[in-house]
C-alpha cells in the first residue's frame, strides 16, 4: 500500500505544509501518484490550493466524524498524479474531541484501511497543537518527516517532540518510524543556522536520522502560495526548487531499504 | 489594575514567544513592572528563560486546574521589574479540557480578579492552537497583540484568525481589544516582504490596528534564547533592540489614550 507519512513537529513555523506541498509536487513529477492532506484547522495548505470555496461538506473533518468515505473528499490538483484532501477551518477544535466513545484514535486508520487506494505517497500536513487530528494522523501514518528551522527554539522544540513521540508510539502506533528529521531554511551566511545545524548533527537520536538533503533559505519558497503553485510552477530554477527535488529522490532512494 | 494582554496568532513561527520576551524586557527597562507567563504547552518561552527545572508544580497548568494560587507561580528573572509565570511542558492537552464544569473558560479571569497584582503589565505567550488555554487567556485579557509575519501565509491565516476573533469577542469576552499588529521579521530587502506589508496597510479591519513599529529580520533575535538573553544582554545595539524598545515606547504612548 501506499506509505503514509506524517509532515509533523510541534514548533510553529517551520515549513510542516511548505514542504508537504512542494515534496508532494516533486514526487508527483517523478511519477509517484501522491495525495496530500490538510491536517491543520488553519487551513494553509487548503488555502495555498485554492480549495476553500470548493470543499462544500468534502474534507477530512467529513471524513474523521463518518460523514463521508474517505475517497469522496480528493480533490484533483492542477498536476499530474497529485491530489489533495482539504480541511474546512470553520471547524471548532475543542468540538472535535470526538464524543469519548472508543477509538476515535483510530478513526482515520479505519478508513485507510478500508480504502484500497492505488497511491504511492500519502502526506499529511500537521497542526502544531497536540489535538484530535494529530492524533489521528499519527495513528494511521507508518511513518513521519519531521522539519527542523536551524535555530535554537526550533532545536528546543524537536528535541521535546521527539520525547513525545516515543510516548506515542508506546501508546497509539508502536509501528511508527521516522522517515527523517528535514533541516529547513537553513542560511549559510548566518553562524547561527550553522551552528544549529552541527548540533543537529551530533544530538543523539537527531543526528542519525537527518536527511542528507538541507532546504535552503529561499524567498521564491514564500512567494509560491501567491498564485497557489508549487515551488516547480513558480520559480522551477531556484534552490527551493532544486532542494525539493533532492529530497523527493532521497525519498524514493529509500524505497529500495525498506 | 494592570495591562493584561495576548500576544497571540494562529499561525506558528510568527514570533509570538520571541516578542513576549523582547516586549516585556523593553518594558520593565523603561520602568514598568512586568509578568510575563508561558501559555503554550511547548514551553519555548519556559526554556528561553531555563526555568523548566525549579518549576516542581509551580506553573500556569496549576493555576488554571485551582492547584495553587496565581502568585505561587511567579519566578523573578534575572532584570528589574521582570517576572515570568513558567509552564510544566509534560501536561497533556487533551486531558486539560477541564472536565466540563461550568465556567472553565474563567479559570484564570477569576484568578486574576482575585488577586490584586501590582504590575503594570501582564504579557500573554499564546499558543498557535485553539485550546482550553487559550480561551482562558482571551478570556483573561483586555487587549491582544498579533504578530504577522511579512509573508503571504502567515497573512492569510491572520486574516483568517481576525475573524475567529470577532467570534471570540461576542461569546467569551466583549471587551477584548486590539492593542495593535505587529509586523515582524520584515525584510526590505525582499519584494515580497514589502508588498505583504503594503496589503496588510491597506487590508480593511487590518491596517488601521498596524504599529507603526515594524520588527526587522535580525539575526540577533534569534540568537537571544541560547544564552537564555533577552535581546538587550545578547545585542543590546542591534536592529532588534532597537525595534523592540521603539514598541514598548509606542505602547506605553498608548497609555495617555486608554
Ligand atoms: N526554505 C524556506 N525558505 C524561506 N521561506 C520558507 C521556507 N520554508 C517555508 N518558508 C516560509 O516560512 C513560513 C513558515 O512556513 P510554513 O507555513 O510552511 O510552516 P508551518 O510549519 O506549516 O507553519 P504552521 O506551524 O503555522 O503550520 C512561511 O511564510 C513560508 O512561506
Ligand atoms: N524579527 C526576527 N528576526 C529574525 N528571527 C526572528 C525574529 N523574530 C523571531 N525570530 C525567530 O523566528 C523563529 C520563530 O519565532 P518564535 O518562536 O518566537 O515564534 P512563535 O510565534 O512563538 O512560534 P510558535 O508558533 O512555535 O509558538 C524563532 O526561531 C525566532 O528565534
Ligand atoms: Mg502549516
Ligand atoms: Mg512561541
Amino acid at each position: 500500500g501506499p506509505r503514509k507519512i506524517a509532515i509533523a513537529n510541534k514548533k510553529g513555523g517551520v515549513g510542516k505544509t511548505t514542504t508537504t506541498i512542494n515534496l508532494g509536487s516533486a514526487l508527483a513529477k517523478l511519477g509517484r501518484k501522491v495525495l496530500i492532506v490538510d491536517g491543520d484547522l488553519q487551513g494553509s495548505l487548503t488555502s495555498w490550493l485554492n480549495l476553500g470555496d470548493n470543499v462544500n461538506g468534502r474534507d477530512l473533518g467529513a471524513i474523521l466524524t463518518g460523514i463521508i468515505p474517505f475517497v469522496d473528499a480528493i480533490f484533483e490538483i492542477e498536476e499530474e498524479n497529485f491530489f489533495a484532501i482539504p480541511i474546512d477551518n470553520s471547524l471548532n477544535e475543542l468540538k472535535l474531541n470526538f464524543n469519548g466513545d472508543g477509538g476515535w484514535e483510530m478513526a482515520l486508520k479505519r478508513e485507510l484501511d478500508n480504502w484500497p487506494l492505488g497511491y504511492d505517497y500519502i502526506l499529511f500536513d500537521c497542526p502544531a497543537s497536540y489535538n484530535a487530528i494529530l492524533i489521528n494522523i499519527l495513528a494511521a501514518s507508518d511513518e513521519i518527516i519531521i522539519p527542523v528551522q536551524t535555530e535554537i527554539l526550533s532545536l528546543n522544540s524537536t528535541l521535546s517532540f521527539l520525547e513525545n513521540l516515543s510516548q506515542i508510539k508506546q501508546s497509539i502506533n508502536p509501528t511508527l518510524e521516522i522517515a527523517g528529521i528535514l533541516p529547513v531554511m537553513f542560511d549559510k551566511r548566518t553562524r547561527h543556522s550553522k551552528e544549529i545545524l552541527e548540533i543537529m548533527a551530533e544530538a543523539p537520536n537527531l543526528g542519525n536520522h537527518l536527511f542528507k538533503t538541507v532546504i535552503r533559505n529561499n524567498i521564491r519558497l514564500a512567494e509560491g502560495p501567491m498564485r497557489s503553485r508549487t515551488i516547480f510552477r513558480a520559480s522551477p530554477s531556484s534552490n527551493g526548487a532544486v532542494d525539493y527535488m533532492l529530497l523527493a529522490e532521497e525519498l524514493i532512494d529509500q524505497e529500495n531499504n525498506e
